[in-house]
């Protein structure tokens, strides 16, 4: 599974998630990369978010719409609503994997449960950050 | 005017630094880096957080390294299933496509039901369709063949077993 999240100069964020599935997948098995909420979601007040890990944990705790609710009805921070949902919520269902989180305000959050997470982000005229293992 | 910023994730899972080696990291951190800019650029001409996304999600639809597109796994049958999804924090608009079989990239897919239908979710053959009508492009399935994918379906293929992106198999079921 690949995706991006991203904010631009008017300060509008989008979410893009893209994937092939699971090797080996049979019956027309759907995940929660098109899954709006599930694996894709993106709000300019709160955040745009694109999952990847094991989707039927992340449909059943509609993970991307939870961390952009942490914030807009709790007032959680991007921070701490990713660590909410990823390092908590999903790992009590016993799902892995991690997702990427930008708000308008160009904070970015790259929380993953599991040994690694291909990543890269850039912010501004900031050097390119590029990452596999925590 | 807002600062910008993208991230873009390739996979997660039980990635050991052991199975993974320096070569190899090497290649994807250049994959890596080479999309995230690609989607950056678009940000700092001027363009779209949609635009941003979109460029930078088929840069890695383009790779081989990663599962999507061109390097998208195999199912159960041998062939390529892809989804893809896209929202606009704007105008909370969303286009999504499951199930899709020979887009080149289904990202185009999701942003064209996005802003040329009058739904969300689209799959299979009705996806196809619109896709046709929409003049996206088609690639035949020796496009998305790739021997490390094909290898690894192999080792499965005669059992029940799926295998996530990056992860050793599960033997779990969902109700």
């Amino acid at each position: 599974t690949v995706g991006a999240v991203a904010v631009d100069q008017a300060g509008n964020v989008a979410a893009a998630t893209s994937t092939g599935g699971m090797t080996n997948k049979r019956y027309s098995r759907i995940g929660d990369s098109p899954i709006i909420g599930s694996g894709t979601y993106a709000n300019n007040r709160t955040c745009a978010v694109s999952c990847t890990g094991h989707g039927e944990y992340f449909m059943r705790a509609v993970v991307a719409y939870d961390v952009s609710c942490l914030m807009e009805y709790k007032g959680c921070t991007l921070q701490q609503a990713c660590e909410e949902v990823v390092m908590k919520k999903l790992v009590k269902f016993g799902g892995e994997g991690g997702l990427i989180a930008v708000t308008a305000a160009g904070e970015i959050a790259m929380p993953f449960n599991s040994e690694g997470m291909y990543r890269a982000s850039k912010v501004a005229d900031q050097d390119t950050y590029v990452g596999i293992y925590k | 005017m807002h600062k910008t910023a993208i991230a873009i994730h390739g996979g997660a899972g039980t990635i050991t630094k052991a199975s993974l080696t320096e070569e190899k990291e090497r290649i994807y951190t250049a994959a890596l880096k080479e999309a995230v800019e690609a989607g950056h650029s678009v940000l700092e001409k001027g363009g779209s957080a949609l635009e941003a996304v979109e460029e930078a999600v088929r840069h890695l639809e383009d790779c081989p390294l990663f599962n999507a597109g061109k390097g998208s796994v195999f199912t159960k049958e041998g062939k390529h299933e892809m989804d893809a999804a896209m929202m606009d924090g704007k105008t909370l608009e969303a286009g999504a496509v499951a199930g899709v079989k020979s887009i080149k990239n289904p990202i185009k897919l999701a942003r064209a039901v996005m802003q040329h239908s009058e739904h969300v979710l689209l799959s299979g053959y009705g996806a196809e369709e619109f896709a046709r009508n929409q003049g996206l492009e088609f690639a035949p399935e020796a496009y998305f063949f790739d021997k490390l994918r094909y290898e690894q379906w192999l080792e499965v293929r005669d059992s029940e077993a799926i295998i996530l992106d990056h992860t050793e198999k599960k033997d779990e079921k969902f109700g």
